[in-house]
């Protein structure tokens, strides 16, 4: 767990907002 | 145990006994995934921050995200009632969010608030500030220092020239001189380093734990 951002799942919300493509996540 | 994430951009800092904790995670990361993506929209609206690299914008949010969020939702820290509100528009005093465990960032987080509002920032001012907040060169795994370093130059040099015009009084031809407002707004950058520190420490006790 040595990267905080990378455990909230950030950097996936990140690329995808970035490409314009952010969908809903499944719960 | 009552698992809370205390958090203002937890909709359900309290959460729901009955789920697991990766549901919680989830449910927490549903809670902010529309405030990360308004980040990555201001970032990609930041004139030549789509020029960077992917992996650089990725690099920058990802190591900028919080304390961007930080400086937007500054005011939720309501400094002389001693009050944090939430994104849910729930408000808690500070005695719920210290027994909700959001004690020690607590304090820092209400002085780098009250310290943001002293400088009576125009909107202008904290759009060019986030921005510079955002696009810095020494965040680690930079692949194009040069680049990023070329981008925040002419940010900080845009923000020096807006702060400065407006403080220092006409007629004043100190023009290499910054206006001690600047000065002290430069300052709030290793004020957010701190706090983005603390916030990845709380992180990680969560996740451990």
């Amino acid at each position: 767990f040595s990267d905080p951002a990378s455990n909230l799942g950030l950097e996936d919300i990140i690329r995808k907002a970035l490409m314009g493509n952010l969908e809903e996540r499944p719960e | 145990s009552d698992i809370m994430l205390a958090c203002p951009m937890n909709m359900q800092p309290h959460a729901d006994p009955s789920k697991s904790p990766q549901e919680i995670w989830e449910d927490f990361s549903l809670s902010f995934t529309p405030a990360v993506k308004e980040v990555v929209e201001f970032a990609k609206h930041i004139p030549g921050f789509s020029s960077l690299t992917q992996n650089d914008q990725v690099t920058l949010l990802k190591a900028g995200t919080f304390e961007v969020l930080m400086v937007r939702f500054s005011s939720l820290f309501n400094v002389k009632e001693q009050t944090v509100t939430f994104i849910s528009g729930a408000t808690y005093s500070l005695e719920e969010l210290r027994a909700m465990g959001m004690s020690e960032m607590l304090g820092a987080m209400f002085d780098f608030s009250h310290k943001l509002a002293t400088l009576e920032l125009s909107s202008e001012e904290l759009g060019l500030f986030t921005a510079v907040v955002l696009v810095s060169a020494d965040r680690s795994g930079i692949e194009s220092v040069l680049s990023v370093e070329q981008l925040q130059e002419n940010l900080i040099r845009a923000l020096r020239s807006l702060v400065n015009k407006s403080t220092v009084a006409p007629g004043n031809n100190h023009h290499n001189m910054d206006s001690p407002r600047f000065t002290k707004l430069l300052l709030k950058l290793p004020d957010l380093r701190t706090l983005n520190n603390m916030h990845s420490e709380k992180l990680l006790s969560f996740r451990i734990d």
